[in-house]
C-alpha cells in the first residue's frame, strides 16, 4: 500500500483545486516563507483525523477554510482527499484504489468519506489501524518540533515503542 | 503485550544503537526501559554521546546533535515498523552541512520502502528529491503547485553541494 | 510610570510598522494595547498582515513570516532603547534566502549603533559580518576559536549571495 | 559603553582559558554542530547574572563546568569575564574600562567579582539598570527561541515595552 496523490480544494492558501501526486522515493516541496508548504502537512494531518485546531495553527475550525486575499473572497467549503494504491491489500477493504476524504463547510458541519461514500472518523481509524498511519507521532515530524521527542517524559516515549509494536 | 513490546524494545534500541554511529560517524547512544516498573508502565530514557565527548545528559547536546540524535530513534522506529509514508517538515533546519549530508545519504537508502515527503530550504537535501514541487504565490495569497523535475526526467541530478560549503 | 509606558508605546509602534513594512517589502502591521484596563495592566497584541493576505490571527503565520515579524518588534525596541549588545543564535534558520538578505540589510544599518553577535549556518548572513570567529574541536570535546576575518583585513567582503540562489 | 572582549575558562566545552574580541558592528560565529556556538551564548547570559540552571541547559549548576572528554579530566572551576570599555560613562562607576566576573567551583561555592573585586549579584544588577543589558529579553534570542515573543501573552508582551521605557 503507498501514497498515491493528496488533493486539496479550499484548505488554507489552496484556494483552488491543487493536486499533488506522490511517488516511491523522495518528495521534495520548496519554496518561499509563507507560500503554503505546511499548509500541505496540516491538510495531511486534518485528512487522516486531526482534531485539534491549535495542532492546525488555528483557533477555530473555520479557519482552515480559504479565508480570502486582498483580490478573492472567502470560500465556503474545504475539502482534502488522499488517495492510495491498495494493489497488494495492505488495507483492510475491497477496492485495489482507496481515497480518504474530509470536507468541513464553514457552517460547521463535516465530513469524513472513503472512496466517496460518507463514513465516521471511527471507520477511518479502523482502516489505518496496524498500517503506522493510525498514530503519526513518529511518522508526521511538524516544523520546528523535531525537538519535541526527545522533550517528551520517558512514558511518553514509550508510547513510540508501542506503535511500532 | 509484554513480550511483544520487549521484543520491539530489543530491536529499536539495536537499531538505535547502529543508526546513531552512522549519522554521528562514532560515539554511543543507548535506550534504556526503567526495569523497576512493569514494561507497561515503563519510561524510555535516551542516552546519547557524540564522538570523543563524555557521557552527559541529552539536554547539553547542541540544537544540531539533538536533531541528529531524533532523526536516529526516528529511522530505528521506521526499521521495526515503518509507516508507509514520512513528512518531515524543515527538519534538516539545525544541521550543518556535514550532518545533512549524512542525513540525506541515509534517506535515500530508506527511500526504497517507504515515501518521503521533505519540506526544507537547503540545496543538497533538495538535491537528492526523486521529485521536486514547487510551491508559489504568483498570485499573493493563493498557493499554486508549480514545476515538477521527475528524477527520470532529469538523467543527471544537479552535483550535491560539497559538504565543505 | 504611565506617561512613560505611552510614549514608549507610540514610538515602538511606529517603528514596529516601519520596519514591518520593509523586512516583508509591504503589509502592515500594529501593536495593540488593551484599553479597557490600566495601561500598567493591559496586555500588548501583535497584528501582522504580510502584503496580498488578509489579516489574520498571528497563529496562522508561517515560521518565517514569524521569525520575521519577532525580527521587526526586536529592531523596533532597538530603535527606542538600544541595549548595548546583541546576541542572536540561528534567528535566520526559519528564513528563506531573500528575507535573509532582507534581515541582513537592515541589520547593516543598526551595526554602527550597536554590537551584533550572530551565531549562523547560513553563508549569505557570514558573509556581512565585521569580523567571523570559527569555533572547533580539533580536539574532540573541547571548543576553541579559530580563524578571525577582520573586515578591514579583508578588503573585498566576500561576494554576498544572489538572492534567487 | 560597548563591549570589548569575552573570557571563558572552564566554562562548559570551553576547557582552556578562551578570549573573543567583539569589535563594534556585526561579529558573526560559525561552525560544526556541537562545536561551543550556543556554550558562547550561555555564558554570557550565566556572567549576566542567569540563576536558572534549566534556561542554560543543565540540571545543576555543575552542569557548566568542563565536565572531561574521552581525553581529559574534568575540571573543578568555570569562570567567565565581560570587559566593557566605559570611557564615555556610561557605566555608573568611576573607571573607563569595567569588567564583570563571575566564578563557580565544583564544591557549589561562587562569586561575582567587577574590576576583581568580589561584589554580589545585586551591585551587577545595579551597575547594568537602564543599559538595557539588565533584562535581556529583547536583547538576546536564544537558539529555537524566536517563536518565544510571539507566543508569550499579552502581559509578558508588555514588560517589554516597560523594559524598553
Ligand atoms: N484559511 C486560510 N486562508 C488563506 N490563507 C491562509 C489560511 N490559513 C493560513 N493561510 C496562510 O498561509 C500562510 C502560511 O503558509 P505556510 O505555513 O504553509 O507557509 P510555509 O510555506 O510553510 O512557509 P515557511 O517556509 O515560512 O515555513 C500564511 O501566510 C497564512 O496567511
Ligand atoms: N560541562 C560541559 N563540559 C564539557 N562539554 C560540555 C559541557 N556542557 C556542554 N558540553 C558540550 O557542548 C556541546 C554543545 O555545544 P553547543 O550547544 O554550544 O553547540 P553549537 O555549536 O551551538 O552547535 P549547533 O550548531 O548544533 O547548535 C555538547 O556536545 C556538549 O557535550
Ligand atoms: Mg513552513
Ligand atoms: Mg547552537
Amino acid at each position: 500500500m503507498y501514497l498515491k496523490k493528496l488533493e486539496l480544494n479550499g484548505f488554507k492558501s489552496f484556494a483552488d483545486k491543487t493536486t499533488l501526486e506522490i511517488l516511491p522515493g523522495v518528495t521534495s516541496i520548496v519554496g518561499p516563507n509563507g507560500c503554503g508548504k505546511t499548509n500541505i502537512v496540516d491538510a495531511i494531518s486534518w485528512v487522516l483525523g486531526e482534531q485539534r485546531i491549535r495542532m492546525l495553527r488555528g483557533y477555530k475550525m473555520e479557519d482552515i477554510i480559504f479565508n480570502g486575499t486582498s483580490g478573492r473572497q472567502p470560500i465556503g467549503m474545504a475539502e482534502v482527499t488522499l488517495t492510495f494504491d491498495n494493489s497488494d491489500g495492505g488495507l483492510p477493504i475491497e477496492y485495489s484504489e482507496v481515497s480518504i476524504t474530509r470536507r468541513i463547510y464553514r457552517s460547521g458541519e463535516s465530513g469524513y468519506y472513503i472512496n466517496k461514500k460518507a463514513c465516521r472518523l471511527k471507520d477511518i481509524n479502523e482502516l489505518l489501524l496496524g498500517t503506522g498511519l493510525g498514530n503519526r507521532s513518529y511518522s508526521l515530524v511538524g516544523q520546528g518540533r523535531i525537538d519535541q521527542i526527545l522533550q517528551a517524559r520517558p512514558e511518553e516515549r514509550r508510547k513510540l515503542l508501542e506503535e511500532a509494536a | 503485550a509484554r513480550e511483544k513490546l520487549q521484543v520491539t524494545y530489543d530491536i529499536v534500541r539495536k537499531h538505535f544503537q547502529d543508526i546513531f554511529q552512522h549519522l554521528f560517524g562514532g560515539g554511543k547512544a543507548d535506550l534504556i526501559l526503567d526495569i523497576e516498573k512493569d514494561i507497561l508502565e515503563s519510561g524510555l530514557d535516551i542516552i546519547a554521546q557524540p564522538p570523543g565527548k563524555k557521557l552527559s545528559h541529552i539536554s547539553l547536546l547542541s540544537g544540531g546533535e539533538r536533531a541528529l540524535t531524533t532523526i536516529a530513534l526516528i529511522f530505528a522506529l521506521f526499521k521495526v515498523q515503518p509507516s508507509p509514508f514520512y513528512i518531515l517538515d524543515e527538519i534538516d533546519a539545525p544541521l550543518d552541512e556535514a550532518n545533512i549530508g549524512r542525513f540525506v545519504n541515509l534517506l535515500k537508502t530508506l527511500a526504497s520502502e517507504a515515501q518521503f515527503l521533505i519540506i526544507t530550504h537547503n540545496k543538497l537535501s533538495i538535491s537528492e528529491a526523486d521529485i521536486l514541487y514547487g510551491i508559489t504565490m504568483e498570485e499573493s495569497g493563493v498557493s499554486k503547485v508549480v514545476s515538477v523535475r521527475l528524477a527520470a526526467a532529469a538523467p543527471k541530478k544537479p552535483e550535491p553541494l560539497p559538504a565543505d560549503k
